[in-house]
């Protein structure tokens, strides 16, 4: 994918909402 | 530099802290991000719609731009 950090804050907001 | 997680989990908590008393903003964020996800929107697509969210928070657009890909940016009118 062609915006790469944006998979990245992507990832890491929708981990941290399910821990 | 490339941003990390830390990157990522300080400015969540940045858009959280701003929308303390608006959950459903932050909820409303989590969506978009969702659709990018399952690629039902684009990076125009989430640009587009974080910033009509973001619209009044200029730190909050500032901050999410540093995520965007080269040739992407949000302008933020102060």
């Amino acid at each position: 994918m062609a915006a790469p950090q944006l998979v990245m804050l992507a990832n890491v907001a929708l981990t941290s909402e399910v821990s | 530099r490339p941003l990390k997680v830390e990157d990522a989990l300080s400015y969540l908590d940045q858009v959280k802290l701003q929308f303390g008393s608006q959950p459903q903003m932050y909820s409303e964020f989590l969506d978009i991000m969702k659709e990018f996800k399952s690629q039902c929107i684009d990076t125009p697509g989430v640009i587009n719609r974080v910033c009509q969210l973001f619209n009044g928070h200029p730190d909050l657009i500032m901050g999410f731009n540093t995520f965007l890909p080269p040739g992407y940016k949000i302008d933020v009118q102060i």
